[in-house]
């Protein structure tokens, strides 16, 4: 996080916000409570309170502006500048700028004006931008299901640097970004996708080119919006260009950047108990057709050609796999299977029937 | 064909670059007039602090990655001090 040049903050904790005028795109009611959830995500990790006016001059003026707006910062239409705010202080300071002819929405579609006004906020409170590729002080959109929005660590602290901390019994904590060489680093879900490996974390997924040395992080909504974030498991179908995701007891098919219509839908559409609430690891075998499914110390398997479980399933992991322990995350590549238990990988060859290697959970990125 | 089509490019994103560099980078602009002669190696300072600021590879030149970030809507106040 990065304080605004100059440490600008406001000498008291109750601030006023007024919304000076409406944008033409929301309906009021969903402004007014997408504002008031940004301003929730300060004031909840802080002891500064948040009182809307209607008239007069308030601490935060929020207004929607065409081009130049008389502020020496014009906007320049739809995309590109989004909204931009002024650092504490009388006047013009604190105020909040947003560009109207922008598609301001509540969901994914456009816009989030949540996610941009409370963006903002942040500045108002003397906050400038952040190189956290996961904090909202970051300087790009990135959509974010107001739902699930938690506050990132990174902006936690920053802002409880100025304010201190909130008045709660128990401090709120956030998010962390995850690091790909940070030897702790686990995985929820790991799939191939079109010869690239797709490693899922919480809302963000860390993509790996074979040909590149880099690793690649975004969130998971960069390219599938209407996705949930804390994905439990995946698998490519390499036959049908398809990867199937898994959250609790529903899954998802994803077609390049496409959900196939009609999902999400019941995991138990595919032959699961209703005892099954959610899976933890999958892989697929692009010769045999076999899906692997690993469920707490057990695993089925499913014959993606029939469509069906095979009989005799589920069995016990340790009897045909090793001792791996619970797997948290497996894909298949170039024939050997790879099992992720925490911090561990464990390299297994389908054809020995035994594992052959172990390494540390992040020894694809070049680290 | 993508060579032709990254020269008309070129210009386009030169553009691009120097607009990104004075909104957020306190490129200054009065040094636009000798930014194509001479004051390359400055705006190249810039790139590389913006580079730097979002974790890219740090090249100082307006390679693929870069040209994608500042494509990216974004908030209007400048990442650094101006």
């Amino acid at each position: 996080y990065v304080f605004t040049p100059g440490n600008p903050k406001w000498k008291k904790n109750n601030l006023t916000y007024r919304i000076v005028n409406y944008t033409s795109k929301m309906r009021r009611t969903d402004v007014d409570e997408a504002i008031q959830k940004a301003l929730n995500v300060w004031s909840s990790v802080t002891p500064l309170t948040f009182q809307k006016i209607e008239d007069n001059i308030a601490d935060i003026m929020i207004s929607f502006a065409y081009r130049d707006h008389k502020d020496n910062s014009p906007f320049d239409g739809p995309n590109g500048l989004l909204a931009h705010a002024f650092q504490p202080g009388e006047g013009i300071g604190g105020d909040v700028h947003l560009d109207e002819e922008e598609t301001w929405t509540k969901d994914g579609t456009g816009y989030n004006l949540f996610i941009v006004v409370a963006h903002e906020l942040g500045h108002s409170l003397g906050l400038s931008h952040s190189n956290d590729p996961g904090a909202l002080m970051y300087p790009t959109y990135a959509y974010t299901d107001p739902k699930e929005f938690l506050l990132p660590q990174d902006d936690i602290d920053g802002i409880q640097a100025i304010y201190g901390q909130s008045n709660d019994a128990v401090q709120p904590t956030g998010p962390t970004t995850p690091q790909v060489c940070d030897p702790n680093l686990t995985f929820d879900a790991i799939t191939t996708l079109r010869g690239e490996m797709m490693f899922f974390k919480g809302r963000y997924m860390l993509r790996k080119h074979p040909e590149r040395s880099e690793t690649e992080l975004n969130f998971i909504s960069l390219f599938w919006p209407n996705l949930p974030s804390g994905i439990q498991a995946a698998y490519e179908n390499i036959e049908r260009d398809e990867v199937l995701l898994f959250k609790e007891d529903k899954y998802w098919v994803i077609r390049g950047y496409d959900i196939a219509y009609g999902y999400p839908k019941p995991i138990y559409r595919l032959g699961f108990p209703k005892t099954v609430k959610r899976v933890n690891a999958a892989y697929s075998d692009e010769t045999t057709g076999k899906t692997y499914f690993f469920v707490a110390d057990r695993y089925w398997r499913y014959d993606e050609n029939k469509k069906s479980m095979d009989h005799g399933y589920p069995r016990k992991i340790i009897y045909d796999f090793g001792k791996i322990g619970r797997v948290d995350a497996a894909f298949q590549k170039d024939g050997y299977v790879y099992f992720f238990h925490k911090t561990t990988q464990f390299q297994f060859d389908p054809r020995a029937k035994r594992i052959v290697s172990q390494m540390k959970s992040i020894s694809w990125f070049n680290c | 064909f993508p060579a032709a089509h990254e020269k008309e490019d070129e210009g386009k994103n030169i553009n691009l670059v120097e607009t990104y560099l004075q909104n957020f980078y306190n490129l200054q602009k009065d040094h636009r007039p000798h930014l194509r002669q001479g004051g390359q190696n400055h705006l190249a300072e810039k790139l590389k602090e913006m580079q730097e600021f979002f974790g890219l590879q740090v090249t100082g030149k307006p390679d693929h990655d870069t040209l994608e970030m500042m494509k990216k809507p974004r908030c209007g106040v400048p990442d650094v001090e101006q």
